[in-house]
């Protein structure tokens, strides 16, 4: 795959007896094929990699720092500056119930990135608790119901009841009054051109509202993944990002566009389709994968 | 004279960025504009000829050639062919996780049967939470039958068992869903290897989600590696994809597409069209 490694472009860069305009031009040309193999969006990858080329070329070289040094750093820099540098946390409040919303588009991941953050909150000695409020899909509740007993989190959902902000407003209520601190709501898939579904899902956050939106994105998604993104926002405010299927060979530059758009964190990762297949974000380590 | 290559490469630029924010993978484009300066090598262009037009047109023929493969596929003229040799017609259905596998499976049985066949499913997704609740739901809506063993069991076997009650019935198409896999997934690779080797089917078809970037030429490549894709199916084009990544698949594969998946009802499959694809990504 010629070009698509950006730390094989870097090597050259340390291997180039000087870095002079044809270099950084050669290293711009193959940084945009990979962040492009990455499935970065394209109009960023223009951007991104124009503002390299001007800041390698323009900037005052810093005291101390090589030629070579410095656009090592600026790339870094460019990318990150996306992400955070340091892993954003969900945030949440003790002594009350907290409401997790998940929202996505079909198959992203939702039903079992919900049971990996009960999991996850439960490991860690928060009294969880899952919704099932998507009575669309055949055997969403099975789903859930299934996982949830995995990891001994109770579960609330009704497979007579079609309306799904009841099934919310009911299960909320439950599960508030019993104490439960984490209460995660799962929703059906939607996409941007659904717009009674995006329209049900505004609904349900104004009668939920949710403490978090969290928004699934799977690794695999190309060029639309910031088009989607700017859709779920711009209907309810997303309040992080679950970034599902990094298991796989996709290197998720996709997400990158939609945080890129959103300036949203991505909080979680999703690396398997087990209960215990979640981390928290690291963006440096995403910026590796990212390049290749 | 011939075509300048600076001039060349300025124009299919333009071009090239339309592909890629189409989904159209990164290596593909690459070798379809390979292809197109190719074409155009020792082609006389007039000096007022509009040179934008001329690789548009060479453009489309070479998405042409690789989205017509020679094979096309009429899967109920093949199933009619079976059901003539009183055998049932076996498509399995493969793809990395959340495609649509499972609902296209439904979408190609309501198909089938509004065109006067008769089918039962096999419920070969033995692994994933709820995944024998949601195909029964389905055969429960279309009034047809199942076969299922428990969560856990082997998956082939459940396969080969809806293939013995489908000979034993006189029905004629067996639907075998199959758990969503990771392509870097050795073992799943080799599980789905064996499903195929077991059942025989007279399809394998090959489930990409429109959404897909880049990764849809690795999926593809993969699963051909362990099975032959004779067919693939692109789900969520209503997703607002203009579904290059059925190029990016059709490229990898050599196989046709043979339905779109436009939504998440029974109805919303939808005839591959290669020529109206290429309209719209070129629009
Ligand atoms: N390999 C892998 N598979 C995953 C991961 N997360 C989810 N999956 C799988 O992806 C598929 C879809 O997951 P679901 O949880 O059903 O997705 P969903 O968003 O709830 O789907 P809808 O409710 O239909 O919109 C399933 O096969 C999951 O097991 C992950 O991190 N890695
Ligand atoms: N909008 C839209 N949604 C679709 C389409 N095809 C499938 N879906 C939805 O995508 C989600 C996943 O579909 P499934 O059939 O469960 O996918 P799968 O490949 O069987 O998933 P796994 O078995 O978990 O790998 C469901 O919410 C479907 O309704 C389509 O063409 N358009
Ligand atoms: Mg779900
Ligand atoms: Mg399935």
């Amino acid at each position: 795959r010629l070009g698509s490694s950006l730390t094989d472009a870097i090597r050259k860069i340390i291997k180039a007896p000087i870095v002079d305009e044809s270099v950084v031009n050669e290293l711009v040309k193959d940084f945009q094929r990979a962040l492009l193999q990455a499935d970065v969006k394209v109009q960023l990858v223009l951007e991104i990699s124009e503002k390299i080329r001007k800041r390698t070329l323009n900037e005052q070289l810093p005291r101390g720092i090589s030629r070579r040094e410095h656009l090592i750093k600026v790339i870094y820099e460019e990318l990150t500056t996306f992400l955070g540098d340091i892993p954003a946390q969900i945030r949440i409040n003790p002594g009350v119930s907290n409401i997790l919303m998940l929202v996505g588009v079909q198959g992203s991941g939702k039903t079992t990135s919900a049971a990996k953050i009960a999991r996850y909150f439960q490991k860690r000695g928060f009294k969880t608790a899952l919704i099932c409020a998507d009575t669309f899909r055949f055997g969403a509740f099975h789903q859930l119901q299934q996982l949830a007993d995995k990891t001994n989190v109770p579960m609330y959902g009704d497979l007579n009841e079609k309306n799904s902000f009841k099934i919310a407003k009911k299960g909320i209520e439950k599960f508030r009054s019993e104490g439960y601190e984490i209460i995660i709501l799962d929703t059906a898939g939607r996409h941007k051109n659904e717009e009674s579904l995006i329209k049900d899902m505004k609904e349900l956050a104004h009668i939920v509202n949710p403490d978090e939106i969290i928004l699934i994105i799977d690794a695999t998604i190309g060029q639309q993944a910031s088009i989607q993104a700017e859709a779920f926002h711009e209907a309810t405010k997303i309040g992080s990002v679950f970034l599902t299927k990094l298991d796989g060979s996709a290197r998720g530059g996709g997400a990158l566009s939609a945080v890129a758009s959103i300036k949203t964190p991505i909080k979680f990762i999703g690396m398997g389709e087990g209960i215990d297949a979640i981390d928290t974000f690291v963006p440096s380590r995403f910026v590796g994968r990212l390049l290749g | 004279t011939e075509f300048n290559n600076e001039k060349l490469d300025a124009i299919l630029w333009d071009f090239k960025l339309a592909l890629l924010e189409n989904d159209v993978a990164l290596i593909v484009v690459d070798q379809i504009c390979e292809n197109v300066k190719q074409k155009l090598r020792g082609v006389e262009i007039g000096r007022l000829d509009d040179k934008k037009k001329i690789v548009k047109r060479i453009l489309n023929e070479v998405l042409y050639e690789i989205l017509q493969t020679n094979e096309n596929i009429d899967l109920l003229d093949l199933v009619s062919k079976k059901r003539m040799a009183k055998e049932p017609f076996i498509i399995v259905f493969v793809g990395v996780n959340g495609t649509g596998k499972t609902t296209t499976i439904a979408k190609i049985a309501k198909l089938l049967l509004s065109n006067g066949y008769s089918v039962v499913l096999a419920a070969s997704d033995t692994y994933r939470a709820g995944s024998i609740e949601q195909l029964e739901s389905h055969a429960k809506r279309l009034g047809i039958r199942m076969v299922k063993h428990t969560y856990g069991s082997d998956a082939a076997a459940v396969a080969f068992d809806a293939i013995n009650h489908a000979i034993a019935s006189g029905i004629n198409a067996v639907l075998v869903d199959t758990a969503g896999r990771m392509q870097t997934n050795r073992n799943l690779m080799f599980e789905m290897q064996k499903i195929v080797k077991v059942t025989d089917p007279d399809l394998v078809v090959f489930v990409g989600d429109a959404l897909t970037g880049n990764d849809a030429v690795n999926q593809a490549e993969e699963f051909n590696k362990y099975i032959k894709i004779d067919a693939s199916i692109l789900t969520k084009i209503d997703a607002d994809s203009k579904g290059g990544a059925s190029i990016s698949i059709a490229y990898v594969t050599k196989k046709p597409t043979m339905y779109l998946g436009i939504g998440q009802s029974y109805d919303d499959l939808e005839q591959f069209n290669p020529n109206f694809l290429i309209e719209k990504i070129l629009a």
